[in-house]
C-alpha cells in the first residue's frame, strides 16, 4: 500500500479524508487493540488531519496516542460503570 | 496534561475488505 500524501488527501472531499486516514490508522490500532481498534480510530479520527499524517509516518507518536486513548477510554468505563450501580 | 480525546467520539468502520482476514 503506498504511503498516504497530503497533497492525496487534499484532493479528496472532507468526509473521504477522515476514511482515508482511518483505512491506514485502523490495522495499526487493530494489531495492538483488536477489542477496541474502532472505537479508538474513531476518536483519533477527530484530531487535525494534518497531526494524523504526521502519526501515520511516526510510529511513536502515534503508540503514544493510541495509549492515551485506551486510558481515556478506560476512565470514560469506569465512570459510566459507577452511573450505573449509583 | 488533560487529554483532548473524546470517548464519546463515533466509531469508525473499516472497509470490508480490510477486515476480510478475520471474517
Amino acid at each position: 500500500q503506498e504511503p498516504l500524501t497530503a497533497s492525496m488527501l487534499a484532493a479528496a472531499p472532507p468526509q473521504e479524508q477522515k476514511q482515508m486516514l482511518g483505512e491506514r490508522l485502523y490495522p495499526l490500532i487493530h494489531s495492538l487493540h483488536p477489542s477496541m481498534a474502532g472505537k479508538i480510530t474513531g476518536m483519533l479520527l477527530e484530531i487535525d488531519n494534518s497531526e494524523l499524517l504526521l502519526m501515520l509516518e511516526s510510529p511513536e507518536s502515534l503508540h503514544s496516542k493510541i495509549e492515551e486513548a485506551v486510558a481515556v477510554l478506560q476512565v470514560h468505563q469506569i465512570s459510566e460503570a459507577s452511573h450505573k450501580s449509583n | 496534561k488533560k487529554s483532548t480525546l473524546n470517548p464519546n467520539a463515533k466509531e469508525f468502520n473499516p472497509s470490508k475488505t480490510l477486515l476480510s482476514v478475520n471474517k
